[in-house]
């Protein structure tokens, strides 16, 4: 689970 | 992270190899818009403020670094470099990208998923990637004929957002809460500017002719 202004992509 | 995320970053990569090549083994950089590529340096430093701040895997370090410090390097060469200079289109790189800087940070006020600083930063480097290649494929077009490198160097740089768009895709199938609008529209608007060139780059490739961009 992450929150919104997870960005895991580049 | 998918395949497709993978394909996509891979031929980013790519894109950003074939680049320094070019400028490294040609000592020119002839068909190449310097103002592409300093956009570019804004938007991997725009999007990577959270690189020492959030930590997501040694592969999301490596690749951010990588990005940041290639446009950079490649910015550097093509202001700096005494041999590389000289053969930067000068006059036919006149794209007046404030207009595209402008724009970019207008809407990302706007439209963010956060008001935060970072967000709205991040936000700024997704719309402004989107419109980036602009003055490449001006510069492009202009210069009638794309030499090989050059013309690899911008398929590889529009394929890699096809890859994510597909990403995209697999992700919100498979993750219930996937929701990237902003990523994903921005990734169609930016996947459809190189539609024509890739057009061209194909009928080029198929009848093994030099590419020809029309003017």
């Amino acid at each position: 689970d992450y929150d919104d202004d997870y960005h895991d992509e580049l | 992270m998918n395949i497709f995320r993978l394909a996509g970053d891979m031929t980013h990569l790519i894109s950003v190899l074939v680049l320094l090549l070019k400028i490294y083994a040609t000592k020119s950089c002839s068909g190449i818009s310097l103002k592409t590529q300093e956009l570019y340096a804004i938007v991997f430093v725009t999007r990577y403020l959270d690189l020492f701040t959030d930590f997501i895997s040694l592969y999301n370090t490596v690749m951010k670094l990588v990005f940041i410090g290639s446009s950079l390097a490649i910015v550097w060469c093509m202001r700096y470099h005494r041999v590389v200079r000289r053969s930067y289109d000068r006059e036919l790189d006149t794209f007046r990208y404030w207009i595209l800087l402008g724009v970019s940070f207008i809407l990302a006020l706007v439209l963010h998923e956060k008001f935060t600083l970072q967000e709205v930063f991040w936000a700024f480097s997704i719309y402004l990637e989107a419109v980036a290649i602009l003055p490449q494929l001006v510069l492009l077009q202009r210069s009638g004929n794309v030499d090989n490198l050059a013309g690899q160097y911008v398929f590889f740089l529009g394929a890699y957002r096809a890859f994510y768009i597909l990403n995209w895709i697999y992700r919100y199938l498979t993750e219930q809460r996937f929701t990237r609008w902003i990523s994903c529209v921005s990734g169609l608007v930016q996947t459809a500017l190189y539609a024509d060139f890739f057009y061209y780059y194909f009928i080029s490739w198929k009848n093994n002719a030099k590419l020809q961009l029309p003017a």
